[in-house]
């Protein structure tokens, strides 16, 4: 199992993050605020963070940060966050990965 | 004079950006459909990249990118560009400037 799958099957909620990064802060709050508790990994603070980074290239996300796993799922980036949000899908997601 | 500020005085519009920052994108993108030309400095592609980023810090800019200059004067980051935006402000501060 590599490190990328162990992480996000260990936690309903997993966000890949860079702490300089002002949109993964936007997205981390959003999912806060929902009452989730993500586990968060800032890959720019990792000794891991090129390993876990070239796992998600490989995984097709690109460019890389911020990327969203809900039930070991890859959901998506800001963009589709948001608009899963706006869509009013996100609440139900959350609460089918039992992150609520 | 020091780097910035020559940098700054050049254009009616400076932006420093980092090429991998998708709000500096937002912003670049929000003054080019506006008809501006700006002279946009990328600074993780710039061998004087950490010398500005060291000055825009001094200035009191922090944290850094995008930063945003208007007739040479300092107007502000992404929030501040967006509020104006939306408070209908900006298209004047850039025909004062000769942007447009
Ligand atoms: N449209 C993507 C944008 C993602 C993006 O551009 N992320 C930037 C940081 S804001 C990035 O990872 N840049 C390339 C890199 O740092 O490797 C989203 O909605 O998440
Ligand atoms: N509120 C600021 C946010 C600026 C910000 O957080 N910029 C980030 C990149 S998105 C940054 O420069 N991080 C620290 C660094 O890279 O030195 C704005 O509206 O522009
Ligand atoms: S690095 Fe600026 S928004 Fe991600």
């Amino acid at each position: 199992m590599d490190t990328v799958t162990r992480l996000v099957s260990s936690r309903p909620v997993v966000i890949f993050s860079r702490s300089s990064c002002s949109m993964c802060h936007t997205i981390k709050s959003l999912l806060l605020e929902f009452g989730v508790n993500p586990a968060v990994y800032e890959l720019d603070e990792m000794t891991k963070g090129p390993e876990i980074e070239q796992a998600l290239l490989r995984h097709g996300r690109n460019p890389i940060v911020p990327a969203v796993f809900i039930g070991g799922e890859y959901v998506g980036g800001a963009n589709e966050i948001i608009s899963l949000h706006l869509q009013r899908s996100l609440q139900p997601m959350l609460k089918n990965a039992g992150a609520l």
